[in-house]
């Protein structure tokens, strides 16, 4: 299937800093 | 908090660009699907900046994208588990 930003599914989870140690 | 601006942006390098955007999302994604913020913020993130600064003030375009990114994730997640 074509790629479509924002449909990728298989993109790197987001991480807020506020919940990096 | 002040509202991003793209001069803002700029200034960063592209990498931490795409932080500050998730920064901003994140918290917005997370008041409409607390359990797949992340990963839809993830997902948003890969649309061009211009796009995302323009999601962040207006708040149905963003959520027409939410939307979309979580219907075709959820699509995915019941093909994986029906497989």
């Amino acid at each position: 299937p074509a790629f479509v930003p924002g449909q990728n599914v298989y993109a790197a989870e987001f991480v807020p800093s506020f919940q990096k140690s | 908090q002040d509202p991003l601006t793209a001069t803002m942006l700029a200034t960063a390098p592209p990498q931490e660009q795409k932080q500050m955007l998730g920064e901003r999302l994140f918290p917005l994604i997370s008041q409409m699907f607390p359990d797949l913020a992340g990963k839809i913020t993830g997902m948003l993130l890969e649309i061009d900046n211009s796009e995302l600064l323009h999601m962040l003030e207006s708040q149905e375009s963003l959520e027409a994208k939410v939307k979309e990114a979580v219907a075709v994730l959820q699509a995915h997640q019941a093909k994986e588990s029906a497989t």
